[in-house]
């Protein structure tokens, strides 16, 4: 399967960005916690969030992205996502991070550090997906 | 008099990635 692919940086990582969270609470993108994503994610009706690790980045043939591979869930299914470098991944107790976390920073202003391999990410899957 | 300027408000959900493994059963 190929690796999905996002060319497009969304405008919501920058930061001051505001954020509604399941519960109509509003926060900007730079303050999220993890108990943010999970208390949302336990009131939506059809998203839940697994866990997302980090098992391999390498490098895409263009030097813009990076190919991530994750094990995502606790099946660990084997999940690889093309990304631009500087696209943010919230890792579980620690926050933003990126490949290249100082292009993060320089584009989006949002506090953000680099994504390792064996980092846990937030990510959704849907609820009936069986 | 100046008028408020509306904020764009983004849904939680959009921020994180939607990593659904490919089912094939």
């Amino acid at each position: 399967t190929p690796p999905a692919t996002s060319s497009s940086l969304p405008p919501y990582f920058m930061k001051g960005s505001i954020i509604q969270l399941a519960n109509g609470e509003l926060k900007k993108v730079e303050d999220l916690k993890t108990e943010d994503f999970i208390q949302s994610a336990e009131v939506s009706s059809d998203l839940k969030i697994d866990s997302s690790t980090v098992e391999r980045i390498e490098g895409s043939q263009n030097p813009s992205f990076a190919i991530i591979q994750f094990a995502v869930g606790e099946h660990r299914a084997q999940v690889s996502v093309e990304v631009l470098v500087e696209y943010p991944f919230f890792v579980f107790g620690q926050g933003w991070s990126s490949c290249c976390p100082e292009q993060t920073t320089q584009l989006f202003n949002l506090p953000c550090i680099k994504l390792s391999v064996g980092d846990v990410c937030i990510s959704l899957t849907l609820k009936n997906l069986k | 008099n100046v008028e408020p300027r509306s904020v764009p408000v983004f849904h939680w959900h959009s921020l994180v990635p939607f990593l659904a493994p490919s089912q094939s059963e």
